[in-house]
């Protein structure tokens, strides 16, 4: 059982240190606080952004907080996909930049899987295959159209 | 699979029934503020049973419920409930599982070569735990169903109490019932697969033991 | 002294509808609990964006949750003025017809007191008098450079 | 008065000595992530005493010296101090009290007609009470300031102890002191007028009594 964990946190790891690099463009990975005795142990997120040196992960900004915490998920994906993935204005941190490499990966990752994704940027918006629009006229319900891209 | 639609009824800001429709891929959902984006991810997740009431914004199951004109929400505002009539919100949620049952009858065709013609779809040739494994879902007659319909209906009765129900392809089932075909498919309700407005970094402020019990629960 | 808070609650409730009804373009007002005992009652907000009935806070979306608690800030602010603001991207969860109403309020309010917004939204941005930019190059330190509109 | 300059010295993200210069009105402060822009508010809130270590995302004051080398860093994240000397941490903030300054000479002016020629800025003509009302620093002649220096100084030894000292003027002062210099210029810590990042809908989910209490204080 202890193997099975070891299993799955080290190809957990690996996809982490991957995509935390395409996404951050720094290092990252996985760290538990006690290897001998992983079922009782934390598992921490060692990330350094940008050639930074290591920082406690709650002194990190908020971009970079969502960047982490995003390569995170993405690497649990890739060793356990779900069918699919919803993402409630998870860009609503990132500058610029960092918005476009993200809509970059997540249209690579939905070559598996299926990505709902609610977003106000114009860069997430741009890289979809379809956008639906939801509008709300005055006091009135919800209202949905379909916008191909 | 993937998700094709959510037809939404009466549910939060969706007066009368709205369909979502929805591809393989990747989509984006986008709108101006409050028009109700956030609110398609609340029906999906209160379809499948994924989420508790605050999960969803609301403090308690029957504030779910559409409240559109401004008598009953300031009756509802006032604590008191000002319906005459028992009022229902309801999404269904449907899945496309074509390629699963492709992959399902292929694979059952290899595994039992000698069926004879024109016999198909049999799972004679595998055993309890292949079934088990395979993302499929198998109707009464053990035939791989292309498309699976999970309904929640929410009851509210003017006195303000309510019932929740779950449907199967419109067959009542348990939570429980509706979980395990769920998990049967890869979702679950601690799936980290859903991440709602604001939760973003969510992973990086949890205690390092929390974080571990993803590994755990994947391996 | 309860006299002393009915003043200022009902100052500041003046000052809330005109300003929520400005960045919301609906309707809002503060409201006590117990209005015969105020010293112990509690503070709810109702606010109706857009003509929409009233709703419980807590089911509000994101932006409405921020302009309503800006309209309060802002409303604060009116009765008892600070000397500065200090706003860390208060507009992320806006989309863009309400950032660019939150941009004006905040060149509004800014002639009566000092306003340090930080934020990655370009109708904030474009709205101020003077953007200081920060970088950060490859590991290195923080550079600050001030850049006039 | 208006918060003219933030001198930042080896605090987070500002190695060496970074001066931000402000003016009244309207500034935007922009770039990209992880850039430093939420350190320049920490450190205005670090030198004034407006906010605990967790406020500026520290788990202890000694995270907040700028440990710019690898080394130090990998020593702090295990846990150990790895410096070889002293280390600190200062920020200034410097405030313009011009506008306070003369609207004091001028109050100081229409109250004491009196005054014979070529004596100014005696504040015998105004009671204790106007004096604590008016927003103005006096210096030890009784003369209206025109700029007011608020200093913090952390030091951090090799082996992880750590003092943490306030200057107004570069004179020492307790944080009682600089708390009652700062309200007397409308400056308090629980004043609302900084909302930090992710802080923005923190009034919406306070409990009721608590955003009653806002109020309580204003008056
Ligand atoms: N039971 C209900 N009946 C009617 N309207 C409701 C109900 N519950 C919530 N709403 C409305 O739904 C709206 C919120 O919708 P939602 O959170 O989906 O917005 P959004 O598009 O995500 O906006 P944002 O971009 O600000 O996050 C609110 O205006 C709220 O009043
Ligand atoms: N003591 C320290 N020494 C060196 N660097 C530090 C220290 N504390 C924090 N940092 C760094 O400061 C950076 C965060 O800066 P800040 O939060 O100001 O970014 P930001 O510009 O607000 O970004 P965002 O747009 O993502 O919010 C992090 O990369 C962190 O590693
Ligand atoms: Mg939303
Ligand atoms: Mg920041």
């Amino acid at each position: 059982r202890q193997q099975a964990f070891y299993e799955a946190y080290e190809a957990v790891d690996r996809n982490f240190r991957t995509i935390f690099a395409e996404l951050s463009q720094g290092d990252g990975r996985l760290h538990l606080d006690d290897p001998e005795d992983p079922l009782n142990s934390g598992l921490n997120l060692i990330a350094h952004p940008k050639g930074k040196p290591v920082r406690r992960l709650a002194s990190m900004s908020g971009g970079e907080k969502s960047l982490t915490a995003l390569s995170f998920i993405f690497a649990l994906q890739r060793y356990r996909p779900s069918p699919f993935y919803a993402f409630d204005e998870v860009d609503m941190f990132l500058d610029g930049a960092n918005v476009e490499r993200l809509a970059k990966m997540v249209r690579q990752q939905a070559q598996e899987a299926q990505f709902i994704v609610v977003s106000l940027r114009r860069p997430t918006i741009e890289s979809a295959d379809r956008v639906i629009g939801v509008t709300q006229a005055r006091g009135a319900h919800t209202q949905v159209l379909g916008i191909a891209l | 699979m993937f998700v094709k639609r959510v037809e939404i009824s009466n549910f939060k800001s969706f007066g009368g029934t709205v369909a979502v429709p929805l591809l393989p891929g990747f989509t984006a959902i986008s709108g101006p503020n409050g028009s109700g984006k956030s609110n398609i991810l609340d029906a999906l997740l209160f379809a499948l049973g994924l989420s508790s009431s605050k999960g969803m914004r609301a403090d308690r199951l029957p504030d779910l419920v559409n409240q559109s004109s401004v008598g009953a929400a300031a009756g509802a505002a006032a604590g008191k409930s000002s319906r005459r009539s028992t009022v229902e919100a309801t999404v269904t949620v449907t899945f496309d599982l074509t390629a699963e049952a492709r992959a399902f009858g292929a694979a059952i065709a290899r595994s039992t070569p000698d069926t004879p013609e024109g016999e198909e779809g049999s799972a004679s040739g595998l055993s309890e735990a292949d079934l088990g494994a395979l993302p499929v879902v198998l109707d009464d007659e053990g035939r791989p169903q292309e498309e699976l319909r999970v309904t929640r209906r929410l009851r509210v009765t003017p006195q303000g109490t309510y019932t929740s129900n779950y449907y199967l392809d419109d067959r009542p089932c348990t939570l429980t019932e509706l979980h395990q075909q769920l998990n049967r498919l890869r979702i679950y309700p601690e799936g980290y697969n859903v991440v709602l407005q604001g939760d973003v970094t969510g992973i990086i402020s949890m205690h390092p033991r929390e974080r571990r019990q993803i590994i755990d629960e994947l391996a």
